[in-house]
């Protein structure tokens, strides 16, 4: 897996076809609202747990 | 029967019309988890044509003396319908005699995706002329496999079940992590980390996770030297490759309308679960219906 393949996931999934323009200031003291964590944990969990069939 | 190494499998007919026969086969015990089916080989033996009728053959152009034998797949559904699978078909010429071999590996797929406790095997034989109309009408009939129990009993049908034993030709699992580069041999999953947080471009955009374990599949596969019986176009070497993976999910920002927030975004087949041993160009069976 390279680095080169995460972004273009990133970006296919994000239906993006640049990286986004974000400077420090856009994200500084930016929360990360419980139901957005709740939901990225439960997502972590489940591919934790999937197996997708690959091959 | 016809491999020095493989246990026969001897197969039964259970109903029989004149150009269609059903065969069971018991496969209990016979794939067990830790071998993998390379391919399946149903054999079944040609009676010779009696002479009267051979006679009469002689009076038909070459190309009229031909059959078309097809095989499926009978599944049996839990309620008791069933339904077939179109596995083999080719033309087997009407004055022939002796061995012929049909590729049923597609049908062994098929039955190892049952549920278990799962039916036996069952091969739908039929025998229909070569083209609906031409030539006369009953002379695929003529063409007869030797049934269990007949005159020439070793002739009953056969399956050839050609399995992998992945003890020898599968992967091992993890790879040692004391095992350096170079002592690498078989295929394993070895540990890799990403790290987003050093990525130029994930600066300010990936907020969560700072980097993951991706695994790689690395290491070499034992190729087997049993030549198949049916050889498969674009067939390669066996390869070590990620038989398994899993999403990966992020927490990216979103900037929109000048204000920014959190989303939560899953990346397919990001990390490798499980690295095998497979074939570059293999089947990729056909999933079962429902």
């Amino acid at each position: 897996l390279t680095e080169q393949q995460v972004l273009h996931s990133l970006l296919q999934q994000l239906g993006l076809h640049q990286v986004p323009v974000l400077d420090r200031a856009d994200v500084e003291g930016l929360a990360v609202p419980a139901h957005v964590r709740a939901e990225y944990v439960a997502l972590l969990q489940r591919s934790h747990g999937d197996r997708s069939r690959g091959k | 029967r016809f491999s020095q190494n493989f246990r026969e499998v001897a197969g039964r007919f259970l109903a029989s019309e004149a150009s269609t026969h059903l065969l069971v086969f018991g496969m209990e015990q016979r794939l067990p988890p830790s071998r993998e089916l390379v391919q399946a080989v149903l054999r079944l033996f040609q009676e010779p044509v009696p002479k009267a009728a051979l006679r009469r053959l002689e009076r038909l152009p070459t190309r009229g003396a031909r059959a078309r034998v097809t095989i499926e797949w009978l599944r049996v559904r839990d309620d008791g319908s069933n339904g077939t699978s179109l596995i083999d078909s080719r033309l087997v010429s009407v004055r022939e005699s002796g061995w012929q071999a049909f590729d049923v590996t597609e049908a062994v797929n098929f039955w190892q995706q049952l549920r278990r406790p799962r039916q036996p095997l069952l091969l739908q034989v039929s025998v229909q002329k070569e083209l609906p109309g031409a030539g006369p009408a009953d002379i695929h009939r003529l063409v007869r496999f030797a049934e269990q129990g007949t005159r020439a009993a070793r002739a009953e049908p056969q399956l050839e079940l050609h399995t992998l034993d992945l003890q020898d030709y599968g992967a091992q699992g993890n790879c040692d992590p004391e095992a350096g580069e170079s002592k690498i041999t078989r295929c394993c999953r070895r540990e890799t980390y990403l790290d987003l947080q050093g990525m130029k471009w994930a600066e300010n955009w990936v907020l969560e996770p700072p980097g993951f374990l991706a695994y790689e599949c690395v290491g070499s596969c034992l190729q087997p030297p049993e030549p198949l019986t049916f050889k498969w176009p674009f067939l390669g070497p066996r390869q070590c490759i990620a038989s398994e993976t899993a999403a990966l999910p992020m927490i990216v920002s979103i900037k929109e309308g000048g204000r920014t927030r959190p989303q939560v975004v899953s990346l397919p087949n990001m990390r490798v679960q499980k690295c095998s041993c497979a074939w570059d160009g293999a089947l990729v069976p056909r999933a079962l219906e429902p």
